[in-house]
């Protein structure tokens, strides 16, 4: 563990808790891809099915724990219970389109063919597109409130954390886990463009972020 | 499967 790495565990926390505190108190999921939603859902189910097999730290899992659960409640909230806030049809983001490839992709180039090694895998590739629905809903409606602006940012500055954190770890204990960090690369690739226009429109303007 | 890396980042 270094600093990198916790703060990008936290930036993380700190997106997923800004999103469902966002949807619970206005009670309305307008401008939230529930379809990006549903694919962390799915990331975070796939990836931590270790839960059940192996222990690795008290941190590590406490923290898978409370990413379902977070991640399965923002489902449960825009799906369910705030339904009627949900925008379907600007989160018109054909989800086949990623899913497909990834899938196809995890059982070609992964580190070992058993079910829980491609299920691992599977969700790495996905994390890196899942936001593409949210990136495309805002585009297609042309502006994101600020608070889904700053969940973005969090989420963002958790990848490019990550990316400290496998240079650090590269350079400290020759740590390189190729799959996660080329994942990793491309993940934090699409929130160069959303970066540019937090920090110039967010920050300097108004309470919402328009896309040109 | 002995290459498989141990998953302990998140």
């Amino acid at each position: 563990m270094n600093i990198f790495r916790l703060s990008g565990d936290v930036c993380h926390l700190i997106a997923i808790i800004i999103l469902f505190l966002k949807i619970w108190r206005s009670k309305s999921c307008a401008g939230i891809s529930g379809k990006s939603q549903v694919l962390f859902a799915l990331v975070f189910t796939t990836r931590y099915l270790d839960l059940f097999t192996s222990y690795i730290s008290a941190y590590n899992t406490v923290m898978k724990v409370v990413y379902l659960l977070l991640a399965y409640s923002t489902v449960g909230l825009i799906f369910f219970r705030f339904r009627n806030s949900y925008d379907s049809e600007s989160d018109s983001f054909r989800v086949e389109f990623l899913l497909v490839p990834v899938a196809g992709l995890s059982f070609l180039e992964n580190y070992a063919f058993t079910p829980l090694e491609i299920l691992w895998t599977f969700s790495i590739y996905l994390e890196s597109v899942a936001i593409l629905p949210q990136l495309f809903m805002i585009t297609k409606t042309g502006e994101a409130e600020s608070i889904t602006a700053h969940y973005l940012l969090f989420l963002g500055l958790y990848r490019a954390l990550y990316l400290a954190n496998w240079l650090w770890r590269f350079h400290t204990e020759g740590f390189y886990d190729q799959i996660a960090v080329v994942s990793g690369v491309v993940q934090t690739i699409f929130y160069c463009d959303f970066f540019y226009l937090y920090f110039t429109r967010v920050l300097r303007g108004s309470g919402k972020m328009s896309l040109p | 499967e002995d290459d498989a890396l141990p998953k302990d980042e998140l």
